[in-house]
């Protein structure tokens, strides 16, 4: 499952 | 995760392959700027010292660390392989890219989203990206025609970054709280940059000819 945090973008 | 992300990492991925396979195929890395090399190590070192605090998911990760793993490991080729390094040709390389370093890291001083060690270390590396790939287009208008495989590697590297320009609308529609301004701000700039080399790319295919970029 994925965390949206601030910088989830590579 | 939306399609156009996903895309862009993609590319992203390819354009390092690429050149991995160019350097690993030829053994050689002419044409290639070291400086741009450098300083995506440095843009990678410096995003993701996340990667052991923030658990995002195991796709992020596994990026990360093959990012990383990748672009140091060009770096060390073109410095330290006893065949490639001697292919390398430090005299047409001559952008001088620690103002670039200099002055993505003053500007992440005053603009950052929070002043905290992290961010900061975030955004510097999101402006250097921008502009990583100047000492590259340097080199490239420098020695007029390059080889197919450099010209590649440059444009995956343009199109990740207009894939990831299309995520950022993708999810200034979708997402309520979505503002990152500062990735996409410096995101369009690094796309702005490439237009030219795009243009002439385009011309170049579409004649069927080699690429002969402007001196």
């Amino acid at each position: 499952l994925e965390k949206i945090s601030n910088h989830d973008e590579l | 995760m939306n399609i156009f992300r996903f895309a862009g990492d993609m590319t992203h991925l390819i354009s390092i392959l690429v050149l991995l396979l160019k350097i690993y195929a030829t053994k050689s890395c002419s044409g290639i700027s070291l400086k741009t090399q450098e300083l995506y190590a440095i843009v990678f070192v410096a995003r993701y010292l996340d990667l052991f605090t923030d658990f995002i998911s195991v796709y992020n990760t596994v990026m990360k660390l093959v990012f990383i793993g990748c672009s140091l490991a060009i770096v060390w080729c073109m410095r330290l392989h006893r065949v490639v390094r001697r292919t390398y040709n430090k005299d047409v390389d001559t952008f001088r890219h620690y103002f670039l370093v200099l002055g993505c890291f003053l500007l992440a001083l005053f603009v950052h989203e929070k002043f905290t060690f992290q961010e900061v270390l975030w955004a510097f590396s999101i402006y250097l990206e921008a502009v990583a790939i100047l000492p590259q287009l340097v080199l490239l208008q420098r020695s007029g025609n390059v080889d197919n495989l450099t010209v590649q590697y440059v444009f995956f590297l343009g199109a990740y970054r207009a894939f990831y320009i299309l995520n950022w609308i993708y999810r200034y529609l979708t997402e309520p709280h979505f503002g990152r301004w500062i990735a996409s701000v410096a995101g369009l700039v690094q796309t702005a940059l490439y237009a030219d080399f795009f243009y002439y790319y385009f011309i170049s295919w579409k004649n069927n000819a080699k690429l002969q970029l402007p001196a």
